[in-house]
């Protein structure tokens, strides 16, 4: 699954 | 966390610390558009949902909170604050919200990634967060005045996310992570944004004379 690790960011 | 991100948050962290400085210490939101104020207030609100729920880490817990903090304080003293408040130029500063939020809204519901609510809200801030600083472009246009606080301010956010996009591109190139288009787009709309008034910034800054913007 593609986590959508954008999320990381602000 | 790579350089170009680092140097992201912190000219975001400065823009708005700078223009919450300027508010508090001369006690004056002059040149200041309440209209995109609120919109980031709005834009920080719905990005940061997931803030109690998902930890990433102590840093993006901060900042987040940072974030939200100072915008909303913003609103604050140019709504509530009663010196503050007198200085705000409500009958120049007259974009409707709804223009903006509207579309951006209707296009988060048909564009995005995953259609749960987090996601669309998420989405919904990337896209109102590229056309947030119109209010505040427009004010500066009409009053045709920029002092130098709010011009650094408006330089500062459009340099934070041309700072992200290069992040972006770093991480596509380095990690198995890829950016997702809607980032790009919203991304690079909002830095193009700032294009014109880039110019005009430099442009004064080069020749040293006050900045204008054309009509």
């Amino acid at each position: 699954d593609t986590k959508i690790d954008q999320k990381d960011e602000l | 966390m790579n350089i170009f991100r680092l140097a992201g948050d912190m000219t975001h962290l400065f823009s708005v610390l700078v223009l919450l400085l300027k508010i508090h210490t001369i006690k004056s939101c002059a040149g200041i558009s309440l209209k995109t104020q609120e919109l980031y207030a709005l834009v920080f609100t719905t990005r940061y949902l997931d803030i109690f729920t998902d930890f990433i880490s102590l840093y993006n817990t901060v900042m987040k909170l940072i974030f939200l903090g100072s915008s909303f304080s913003i609103v604050w003293y140019i709504r509530r604050h009663k010196i503050v408040r007198r200085s705000y130029d409500k009958d120049q500063d007259t974009f409707r919200h709804y223009f903006l939020v509207i579309p951006c809204l209707v296009l988060a519901v048909f564009i995005n990634h995953k259609f749960t609510f987090k996601e669309v809200m998420w989405t919904f801030s990337l896209y109102l967060e590229a056309v947030a600083i119109l209010p505040q472009l427009v004010l500066l246009q009409r009053t045709r005045n920029i002092d130098n606080l709010t011009g650094q301010y408006v330089f500062l956010l459009g340099a934070y996310r041309a700072l992200y996009i290069l992040n972006w591109i770093y991480r596509h190139f380095t990690e198995p992570h890829y950016v997702h288009w809607i980032t790009w787009i919203a991304g690079v709309v909002q830095t193009l944004l700032y294009a014109d008034f880039f110019y005009y910034y430099f442009q004064s800054w080069k020749n040293n004379e006050k900045l204008q913007l054309p009509a």
